[in-house]
C-alpha cells in the first residue's frame, strides 16, 4: 500500500532514514 | 572498537543535519531534508519523534547516536 500512514511503521522508516543518510554520506563524498 | 566506529559515523550523519553546524538538530532541519532524501516530511517528522526521546523539539548528537544504535542493534551507553 502505498498510502501507508507516518507513525505505523516507525522502525521501517527510522531504517529507511538512516540508510538513506548512510549512502548519501558514502555516495556523495 | 565497533562501538567507536558507530559513534563516528554518528557523527558524521549527524552533521549532514546540522548544515549549520547548531549542534542539535530541529524538526525544521528534519523537514528540510526532504530535498536530499527519499523521505516524505511527515516520514522526516516521524522519524524525529522517534529519535527524540525527551521530547524536547532538539535532538542532541547523543539521541541521534542512540537512535542510530537502534537501527543498527547496539546499545551506545552514555
Amino acid at each position: 500500500d502505498p498510502n501507508m500512514k507516518a507513525g505505523t511503521t516507525s522502525e521501517g522508516v527510522l531504517a529507511n532514514f538512516f540508510n538513506s543518510l548512510l549512502s548519501k554520506k558514502t555516495g556523495t563524498p | 572498537s565497533f562501538q567507536q566506529e558507530m559513534l563516528e559515523k554518528a557523527k558524521e550523519l549527524f552533521q549532514l543535519c546540522d548544515k549549520e553546524e547548531k549542534g542539535f538538530i530541529t524538526k525544521r532541519d528534519m523537514q528540510r531534508l526532504q530535498n536530499e532524501l527519499p523521505l516524505t516530511p511527515e516520514q522526516l517528522e516521524d522519524v524525529f519523534d522517534n529519535l527524540d526521546q525527551d521530547n524536547n523539539g532538539y535532538l542532541t548528537p547523543l539521541e541521534f547516536s542512540m537512535g542510530l544504535g537502534k537501527f543498527i542493534g547496539v546499545e551506545v551507553l552514555s
